[in-house]
């Protein structure tokens, strides 16, 4: 009933507002947004509420819409590394797009990268059995750049398409952790030139505007080159994603829909920008 | 930085005696916007600045401060008020053990908190029983275990039980070894998931716990308020604990919580590590929400 139709005034530009900020776009990008809406509402002559919402999910979609595939060839193996904060679903993201690449026919593996937390190892190992995936793992403890050097030497060895590491939740204001970080990238590099491929930040659907610190921070670190937005099946709409094109264009790759394996979607850019607005 | 943002709004005024509306409206309209920078919650902003507009016209300028200043300190005063007095006790059971449950959404940091629990309790003289009762996410049992071990604190885990029986042996268990406290671990759930609150409020009249703490990660924005009121709703809950302070969130959270569910804000978790849980301080998670 926000966008029932009828005259546009300043009420409507507020309960639009609401709706972006309550969706966690972020106050910034809220007000900008709304302000351009504005001026292309007026420019337009368009009257009716019903068109003006359709020009911001036009808008939005626009912000968020994936670039068209890359036409190189897919590099072989494929190397997909998994960042972000604590919690936000990276392990279960990991076994997610394995299964994913593997029912597509490919050859995976997965990595255990986080060797720090307790029973990281053990959590992925599960997932890994239940996605029919090998999972190259060491000791808790061992050196993380240890573990993916070893693992990517293991993987080409035996002829793996698809090489999906998790790390260990890191707080991107944590600079020893941001240091493994890129430490980890740069063996990974090493080991396999043009490695990692894709590096995908996964973000918490509930996440507010630090979602913006996080994308900025890791991609300080480590150059970002998808997101994943994780816990899309609650109430939480995940707004931030706008809020992180506004200072990185970062395409969003996929969303977690769910806690089972195949809980997972590529992003529907449309889609995404009409739930937004509710 | 919000005083300096208010003196560059409000400058003009300097020498006034009294804030009138018209400049308690400026300094409205930047202190709305810190907070929703904040992650405070759309709503809850709404009636804050509402209270504090209240209090702020027609208010004396202290001589010793600016007029940009002057509003700051209400504002501050209102947001210390709201975020309760300083509580972080847990609260104990007339009929030992006291069970503590913890809950939340997914991935707030429940069983690293569960451990951390159990350390600062064990500080205060007091022993307590781990309980796995997250028989859904993969290695969660195991996690406690491991956790557990590291500080040599009692761990119980049911066999092929439901979370609902679990908790009870818990209980049983740590009644008949003498423990002070039993904490319960949950798995992480959605309140939009019927079948898995109902699963608190079974575990709830099945322990009658001392406290029902909700877990919360304080990175979270606008949602906050609807994991909360759910919770509240479901399990009511006692307090609750805010996670990943560590971090640069600036944790409005916090307000949304405490204004939806009332509760006290009793810790704060502040890194991985099991001893990093720290009383929760209201005054200075104010400070921090105005930035
Ligand atoms: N509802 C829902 N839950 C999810 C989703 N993705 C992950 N989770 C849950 O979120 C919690 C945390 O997931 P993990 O995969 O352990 O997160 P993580 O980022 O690896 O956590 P750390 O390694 O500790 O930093 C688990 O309970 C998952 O089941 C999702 O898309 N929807
Ligand atoms: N930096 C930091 N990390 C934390 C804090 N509390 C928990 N974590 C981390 O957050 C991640 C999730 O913690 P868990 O204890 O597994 O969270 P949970 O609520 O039990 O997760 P589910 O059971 O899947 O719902 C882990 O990587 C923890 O180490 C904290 O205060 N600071
Ligand atoms: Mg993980
Ligand atoms: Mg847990």
């Amino acid at each position: 009933q926000l966008f029932r139709d009828g005259e546009i005034d300043d009420a409507f530009f507020e309960t639009l507002e609401e709706a972006l900020i309550t969706g966690d776009v972020g106050v910034g990008a809220a007000l900008q947004l709304v302000e351009q809406l504005r001026r292309e509402a007026g420019r337009l002559r368009t009257r009716r509420r019903e068109a003006a919402r359709e020009l911001l999910v036009v808008k939005i979609t626009a912000l968020l819409e994936n670039p068209p595939a890359e036409t190189l060839p897919a590099a072989k193996p494929l190397v997909i590394l998994l960042v972000g904060v604590n919690g936000s679903g990276k392990t279960t993201t990991a076994a997610k797009l394995a299964y994913r690449y593997r029912r597509d026919g490919r050859r995976v593996m997965l990595v255990a990268g986080d060797t720090f937390r307790a029973a990281a190892i053990d959590q992925l190992q599960v997932w890994a059995d239940r996605a029919g995936v090998e999972l190259i793992r060491q000791q808790p403890g061992s050196d993380p750049s240890a573990v993916f050097f070893d693992a990517l030497n293991a993987a080409r060895a035996r002829s793996a398409d698809v090489i999906i590491g998790d790390t260990a939740g890191r707080l991107h204001t944590k600079t020893n952790l941001m240091e493994e970080l890129k430490k980890i990238n740069r063996v990974i590099g090493r080991a396999l030139p043009g490695a990692p491929h894709q590096v995908l930040l996964v973000i918490d659907a509930t996440t507010g505007h630090n979602g913006i610190n996080q994308a900025s921070r890791f991609n300080e670190a480590v150059p970002i080159t998808g997101l994943i937005l994780t816990k899309l099946d609650g109430t939480a709409r995940g707004g931030i994603v706008v809020g992180v094109q506004d200072i990185l264009k970062i395409p969003v790759c996929y969303v977690g829909i769910g806690e089972k394996i195949d809980d997972l979607e590529p992003f529907d850019a449309a889609a995404f920008a009409r739930a937004l607005l509710g | 930085h919000l005083a300096e943002k208010l003196q560059k709004t409000l400058r003009y005024l300097r020498g006034k005696g009294k804030l009138s509306e018209k400049d308690v409206d400026l300094a409205m309209r930047e202190i709305r916007l810190a907070l929703l920078e904040a992650d405070v919650n759309f709503k809850v902003v709404k009636d804050f600045v509402a209270a504090v507009r209240e209090r702020a016209v027609g208010k004396e300028v202290l001589h010793s401060l600016t007029p940009g200043q002057q509003v700051v300190k209400i504002v501050h005063q209102e947001l210390t008020a709201l975020m309760g007095r300083e509580q972080s006790r847990l609260l104990a059971s007339t009929a030992p053990p006291a069970a503590v449950m913890l809950v939340g959404l997914q991935g707030s940091g429940k069983t690293t908190t569960a451990v951390k629990l159990a350390v600062h309790l064990q500080r205060g003289g007091r022993r307590a029983l781990l309980a796995a009762a997250d028989i859904y996410r993969p290695g969660a049992i195991r996690q406690l275990e491991v956790l557990s071990e590291s500080v040599k604190m009692p761990f119980y885990s049911g066999a092929n039980a439901r979370p609902v029986e679990i908790c009870r042996q818990a209980l049983k268990l740590a009644s008949r070894e003498g423990y002070d406290y039993v904490i319960l671990d949950t798995a992480g759930r959605l309140h939009l998931d019927e079948a898995m609150m109902d699963e608190l409020k079974e575990i709830k009249a099945a322990v009658k716990p001392a406290e029902a703490l909700l877990v919360v990660d304080a990175m979270t924005g606008q949602d906050a308020v609807n994991a909360a009121a759910a919770f509240h709703r479901a399990v009511g809950l006692t307090g609750v604990i805010l996670t990943k302070l560590d971090g640069d969130t600036r944790g409005g959270a916090a307000l949304s919580v405490r204004s939806v569910t009332g509760c006290p804000i009793k810790f704060a978790g502040v890194g991985e590590k099991v001893d990093a849980l720290e009383p929760f301080h209201p005054e200075r998670m104010a400070s921090r929400i105005l930035g």
